[in-house]
């Protein structure tokens, strides 16, 4: 596996918050979990309506899922199975290549 | 040879720079590449000098890649580019003109150290890989390290976050040795594109601020232009406008600094896509999205030598 498989389980997860208050609340978890942020480059852009994707470890999106359902905030899962997507990114020659 | 090198697949960074010093050997009435200094890990920083070479002066476009480690799209734009301006710069009248009145200054891994790092270890890496005895964190953001009112909105005073604007500006070496280059030769250059992934997007100039550059007009409808040739290939939509209102507003950028040290068409480009691969595109992707970028530099390069003062 690429890396040593240490992406296994990792999710990237969308989410737009639809008010200021729902914003707020996405940032002190994303701190929380220290998600990986994708886009904004920086948690403090995040407010109303602004694209926000993370990357989280298998841990943290059960804990982020289950706030995301709770809260009632608008996700999406672009990336189930992150160690896949790595490994898809590259073809058979560069993987072969990479070992 | 040029073409037996494979520019759809993702290289590392050895590879890159082997093929950049093949390149040197093979090409050299078109290419001269050269180091502007080291990285942090010490790592040569190359450039790629492209264009037919003159005793004339010559102005010219600087196009950087992997600023940030993980948009491996990036440097994977750089390599096409030299490659397609190889190529075809007997066949295309567009490109030999190109490289007959102009030198592209060409730099396919600004963040090497990084790049290394987002290969072998994490490849989710952004910054670089510099380390500082009284901080636990290691690595700068290169696109937030620049001085141009630094350290402010958009970034971040915290080493462990990703949007870190170091201890000082120019305190990378990649970004000082990009600096000192470009501040010796901006008489020259005209034109500074530097190649980001993800968000399908054409920027320019302020980041930093809401505010209206001077040369809007030119810079607007060359940008227009540009997102307009690049659909005309796969279809692919790219939005296009002043970085702060596009995107978000961000300071310390490498662009912001280009324009402001008198390069007077600066651009950014975010490739490929808008979420559904986000950094890890597929090497199946890197032809097309290579191809409409080709034309939407091209198509800037011409406008900006026919049309702009």
């Amino acid at each position: 596996h690429s890396y040593d498989n240490r992406y296994a389980g990792h999710k990237v997860i969308r989410l737009i918050p639809k008010s200021e208050e729902e914003a707020l609340a996405l940032k002190s978890v994303s701190h929380q979990l220290k998600v990986d942020l994708w886009q904004p480059s920086s948690i403090s852009y995040v407010s109303e309506g602004t694209i926000t994707d993370v990357r989280v470890t298998q841990n943290a999106s059960r804990t982020l899922l289950a706030f995301l359902q709770k809260t009632n905030i608008q996700y999406k899962v672009l990336i189930e199975d992150l160690q896949k997507a790595v490994e898809n990114e590259n073809s058979v020659h560069t993987q072969r290549n990479r070992r | 040879s040029l073409s037996e090198y494979n520019y759809e697949v993702y290289h590392s960074l050895e590879d890159i720079q082997s093929w950049m010093h093949y390149l040197n050997q093979t090409q050299p009435s078109l290419v001269q590449v050269f180091s502007i200094g080291r990285s942090f890990e010490g790592r040569p920083l190359l450039i790629i000098q492209l264009g037919r070479k003159s005793q004339v002066y010559k102005r010219a476009v600087w196009i950087d890649c992997g600023i940030h480690a993980r948009e491996w799209i990036g440097p994977a734009f750089c390599q096409w580019f030299v490659k397609e301006a190889i190529l075809t710069y007997k066949t295309d009248p567009a490109m030999r003109k190109m490289l007959n009145h102009l030198y592209f200054y060409i730099m396919p891994v600004l963040n090497v150290d990084g790049y290394h790092f987002s290969w072998t270890h994490d490849r989710f890496w952004r910054k670089t890989r510099s380390r500082n005895s009284k901080f636990r964190c290691r690595g700068v953001d290169a696109n937030r390290n620049w001085k141009v009112k630094w350290c402010d909105e958009g970034a971040s005073a915290d080493p462990c976050d990703d949007t870190y604007c170091g201890p000082f500006p120019e305190s990378e070496p990649e970004v000082k040795a990009v600096a000192n280059f470009l501040r010796k030769h901006r008489k020259r250059i005209r034109a500074y594109l530097s190649f980001h992934a993800y968000a399908q997007m054409l920027l320019y100039p302020y980041s930093y601020k809401h505010a209206t550059i001077p040369n809007f007009s030119c810079v607007e409808f060359a940008a227009h232009k540009a997102v307009k040739a690049l659909r005309s290939v796969h279809g692919i939509r790219y939005r296009h406008g002043p970085a702060s209102q596009t995107l978000y507003v961000s300071s310390g950028n490498s662009m912001d600094w280009a324009y402001k040290n008198g390069i007077p068409y600066s651009f950014a480009f975010e490739l490929r896509d808008t979420g559904y691969f986000g950094f890890l595109l597929p090497e199946m992707l890197i032809k097309p999205t290579c191809t409409e970028t080709m034309l939407a530099v091209k198509n800037i390069t011409m406008h900006l030598l026919k049309n702009c003062p």
